[in-house]
C-alpha cells in the first residue's frame, strides 16, 4: 500500500475539511451524478501538480477553488493533501509517511508543501519523477477518456510508450 | 535510447496481445489479435505508434469501426499491458466501465482483481458488479446540496439508496 | 429571417428551464436554472450561442465544471427542448442512458414515455431500466462471430441472456 | 408511427438480409458489445443520405459494406431500404408507404432509390426536406456524442437553434 489517505478542504465541492483513506486493493467510490466522485480524482490530478484548468474541467484555476453554493459563501482557498506509505523509502526522504500539499487562494497565489513545510513546485514534481509516481498520464483516467488512447494520434500513443520506457 | 524504447515497446506489445485476448475471451484456435505497429520502424525514437484490434472471428477493419465497448476494452487492454511493464503503485479509474456489457464488466473486474494484488485501484463507478469487486467502498453523497460528503458503505447500503433515489 | 429565429430561440429557451428542472428534480423555491444566451444580441442572424446550466442548489458556473452525468441530462434537457418546438417524427438515441445513475435514468425514461406519445423513439441501451421503458424490445447478438442478427425479446429473455453472459 | 421498417443487406454487420419492423411508441435495441446496435443507427443515417464516413465511423465509405468475417467472404454491395407509412401524407407522393433506399458497391458506384425506383440523392433529400425528416442533425444522436451540444462551440449550438426554426 503506497496511498495512505487524502485530505481535501475548500476544493471544488468539498468546502469542509474531508478526510478519505485508502486501504489496499480495490477501493470503489460511488454516489449518484453530480456527488463529487470525480472531483475526488481531480483533487489527486491537482495536488501531484496538474497545470492545466482545462484538463480539471475548469477555464481558470481559480475555478477549483470552492464557489459557494445557495447556502454557503465562497472559499478564499483551496487545499489538498495526499500521505503517501514510505516505510519501503519509495520516496528518498527519513520519514515512514510523505505527505504532498498544494494551496491557492484566489489572489492566484499558491504554495506546495511537503510534509507540511512550503517548497517549490520542482521539489514535488522530482520527488514524484524518482518514486516512479511521476508524469504517469495513464495511471489516473479521467471520466471518458478511456476511448481517447484509441482514437488519439499515432504521436500521443508513442508518448504513452515513452512514459513506459 | 533506441534499445530502451524498443525493448519497452515489445514487451507491452506482447502483454497487448494476450491482455486483448482475455477480455475479448479469444478461445484457442479461435483468437482475436491486437497489436502495436510502429509506423517509421526505420526512425524508432520519432515513429508514431498504430493499433490493430481484431476481436476474435472478426475481420481486421480500421479500429474506428468497433463498437463503444469493444473501443473501451481494447483501451483497457492497452492501458493495462504498459501497466505490466511499468506498474504504477496506484491508478485512479474513473467509469471506465460505462460503456461496458455485464460480461464485459466481470472481465474487466476479474484483470483489475488480479493488479490490485500489488497496486492500489481507485475506481469510481455506477456499476454494481464494479462494487461487489471493491474490497472497500466510499459512498459520495450531497445531503446539503452543492456540498460532497463521504462516507464508508457497505454494497446494502448501496442497494438501498439507489432504490430510495429511484 | 430575424424574427423566425428569436421565436424560435424563445420557445427552445422556455422549454429548456422547464424541462432541465424536471430532470434535476428541481421543487419550487429550490429550482436550477438552464438558459440559453445569444453572445452577440444585436447580431442574431450571426450570433453564437452558450449556455447557462445551474443545477438546484448549486452557483452558476462554467457548465464545463458539471459532472459526466450533468451534463449529459443538460444536453438531454436541450435536445428535448429543440423537439418540442420541432417534433420529428421519430428519433434514435444510441446510450443516452450510459453515464446516468439509477435516478436520472428513471427520469430521463419519464420523459421519453411522454415524448414517445407523438413520436417513435428507437433507443439503443445497456440499461435494465431503460429496457424497462420500451414497448417493444429487439435483441441483437452474433451467433456466428461477425454476423448481426436480430430476434424480438422479452425482457425476461434479457436477463437470461445478460446471467449467461455473465 | 411514421418509421414502418428497415431491410438491412451486406451494410456492415448485417451480410444476411435483416428486417426490422419499427412500432409506435419506444423500442429498445439491446445486446453485447459488438453485437450490431449502433451499426443500425449507422444503417438509418447512411440510407437517409450520410455523406460522412468518418461520421459512420469509417476510413473510407467502403467501410459499410460486409468486410466478411473468419468464416465468410466480403460482400459486392450494402443495401439499406427504410420504409414510411405515408396515409398521412408527410411526403407529397401518391403512395400509402414510401420507401427510401441506398446500394453501394466496393467499385464506389453507388444508386438512390426511391419505392425500388432509381433516383438522384437529391430527390431523397428533398423529399427529406419537405416532409420534416430533413437534415435534422438533432433526431439521431450518436453514441457517446450527447455531451458534444454541451462542449460544442457557439457558432455548433447555434445551428440547433437554426435547424429548429
Ligand atoms: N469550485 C467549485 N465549487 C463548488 N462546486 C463545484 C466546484 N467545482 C465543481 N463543483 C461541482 O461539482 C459537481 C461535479 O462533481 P463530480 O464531477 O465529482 O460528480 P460525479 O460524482 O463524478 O458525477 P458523475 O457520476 O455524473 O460523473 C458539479 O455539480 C459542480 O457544480
Ligand atoms: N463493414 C463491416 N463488415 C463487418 N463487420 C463490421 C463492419 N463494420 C463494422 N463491423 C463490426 O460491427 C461491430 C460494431 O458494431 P456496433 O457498433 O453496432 O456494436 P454495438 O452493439 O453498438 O456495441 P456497444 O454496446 O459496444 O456500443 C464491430 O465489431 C465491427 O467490427
Ligand atoms: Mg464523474
Ligand atoms: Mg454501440
Amino acid at each position: 500500500m503506497v496511498l495512505k489517505r487524502i485530505e481535501i478542504f475548500g476544493f471544488k465541492s468539498f468546502p469542509d475539511k474531508t478526510v478519505v483513506e485508502f486501504p489496499s486493493g480495490i477501493t470503489g467510490i460511488v454516489g449518484p451524478n453530480g456527488s463529487g466522485k470525480s472531483n475526488i480524482s481531480d483533487a489527486i490530478r491537482w495536488v501531484l501538480g496538474e497545470q492545466s484548468a482545462k484538463s480539471l474541467r475548469g477555464e481558470k484555476m481559480e475555478d477549483v477553488i470552492f464557489a459557494g453554493t445557495a447556502k454557503r459563501p465562497p472559499l478564499g482557498f483551496a487545499e489538498v493533501n495526499l500521505t503517501f506509505e514510505n516505510t519501503r523509502r519509495i520516496f528518498p526522504l527519513e520519514f515512514s509517511e510523505v505527505s504532498i500539499g498544494r494551496r491557492l487562494y484566489r489572489s492566484g497565489e499558491s504554495s506546495y508543501l511537503l510534509n507540511k513545510q512550503e517548497c517549490r513546485l520542482r521539489d514535488i514534481q522530482d520527488l514524484l519523477m524518482d518514486s516512479g509516481i511521476g508524469k504517469r498520464t495513464h495511471a489516473i483516467i479521467e471520466q471518458g477518456k478511456v476511448e481517447e488512447i484509441i482514437t488519439a494520434k499515432p504521436e500521443q500513443r508513442r508518448l504513452l510508450i515513452e512514459e513506459a520506457a | 535510447t533506441v534499445r530502451l524504447f524498443r525493448e519497452t515497446f515489445e514487451a507491452v506489445n506482447m502483454n497487448f496481445g494476450l491482455l486483448f485476448n482475455r477480455l475479448f475471451s479469444g478461445r484457442q484456435g479461435q483468437e482475436g489479435t491486437a497489436e502495436l505497429i510502429l509506423l517509421d520502424p526505420a526512425n524508432p525514437l520519432e515513429s508514431g505508434v498504430d493499433i490493430i484490434a481484431r476481436p476474435p472471428g472478426k475481420k481486421p477493419q480500421s479500429i474506428s469501426l468497433l463498437s463503444g465497448g469493444e473501443k473501451a476494452m481494447t483501451a483497457i487492454a492497452l492501458l493495462f499491458s504498459v501497466f505490466l511493464v511499468r506498474p504504477s503503485p496506484f491508478a485512479v479509474l474513473d467509469e471506465l466501465d460505462a460503456p461496458l456489457d455485464e460480461a464485459n464488466v466481470e472481465r474487466y473486474t476479474q484483470i483489475l482483481k488480479e493488479f490490485s494484488q500489488r497496486s492500489q485501484f481507485i475506481v469510481m463507478t455506477h456499476n454494481k458488479r464494479t462494487m461487489e469487486a471493491a474490497e472497500t467502498l466510499y459512498g459520495v453523497s450531497m445531503p446539503e446540496k452543492g456540498v460532497s460528503r463521504i462516507l464508508g458503505v457497505q454494497l446494502t447500503d448501496v442497494d438501498t439508496v439507489a432504490e430510495a433515489a429511484g
